[in-house]
């Protein structure tokens, strides 16, 4: 990596911060999930325990599937159930110090990734379209 | 860029080939629209007409967007609707003989484009995981 200068930019500067991140609550109904979802447009968003720690990633699909049924989507099931019962809680995550490369190599299989601090406190995500707005900006030295 | 010698790969080499993407029809039902979105898991997929040309894309927001009543999800209304009514069709597109620098410009805004022909035949997708793929080799160099 001698001739290659990587980005010297860290999670800090490429990560949207905690406040405006669309997120659930573990307790939440999967209808109010569904809902946020819808509404902000986004495919998946963060959950979070009520003392603001990381838990896990929620998205349309996993909630639309617990509710499929034989002949159609029974979506009166969906105020029944709950987001921990269905999130995904086996995802990556970063933290501040990380480096760029650490980052680009997180992303490859995951469109966004939550950044916690060292006590799982949640601090914000970085996303797919930071890492290729940085790296589209460095390949044009 | 003349100290660095971009990826050397184009989109060809890149791109997941139609036979292997997921789409829907312009006439389909929202209904059926739906079911392929959920049970491939995309979050969207290209709309194609009869004849196999690019016609937009369609995901899981807008199609749940257009059954939200003021109550709750009134998915009886996806079978009354069909795909072209509600799909995304002002998206760009990219044509095999595309380099690799126009691929990363243009996933920065879109998780995937279509590549189509010089007459608007569909052959296949550019997905932001095999950009961030092949950054990632070459920035091991
Ligand atoms: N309101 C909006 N305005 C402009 N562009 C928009 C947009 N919503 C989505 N996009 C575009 O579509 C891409 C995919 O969004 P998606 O919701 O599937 O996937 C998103 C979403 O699941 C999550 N995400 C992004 N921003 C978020 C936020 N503020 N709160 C919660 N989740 C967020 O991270 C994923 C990747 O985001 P990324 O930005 O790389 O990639 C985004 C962005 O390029
Ligand atoms: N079955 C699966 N196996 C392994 N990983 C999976 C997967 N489904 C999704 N992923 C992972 O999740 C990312 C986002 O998928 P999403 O469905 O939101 O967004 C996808 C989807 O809308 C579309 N897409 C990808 N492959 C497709 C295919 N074969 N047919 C139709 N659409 C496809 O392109 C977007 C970006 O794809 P990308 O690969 O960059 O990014 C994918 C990939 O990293």
């Amino acid at each position: 990596l001698e001739n290659l200068d990587l980005p010297e930019i860290n999670v800090e500067q490429l990560m949207i911060s905690s406040e405006k991140v669309a997120h659930v609550q573990l307790g939440n109904p999967l209808e109010h999930a569904l809902l946020v979802l819808v509404k902000s447009g986004y495919s998946a968003v963060p959950v979070l325990d009520s003392s603001y720690k990381f838990k896990g990633i929620i998205g349309k699909t996993v909630i639309l599937n617990s509710v499929l049924g034989l002949e159609r989507f029974e979506m009166e099931r969906l105020s029944e159930k709950k987001v921990n019962e269905v999130m995904n809680s086996d995802t990556p995550c970063l933290n501040r110090r990380d480096d760029f490369l650490t980052c680009l190599k997180t992303v490859i299989n995951h469109p966004f990734v939550c950044v916690v601090d060292d006590e799982g406190y949640f601090d914000g995500i970085i996303t797919r379209r930071a890492i290729l707005k940085q790296l589209n900006k460095y390949l044009h030295v």
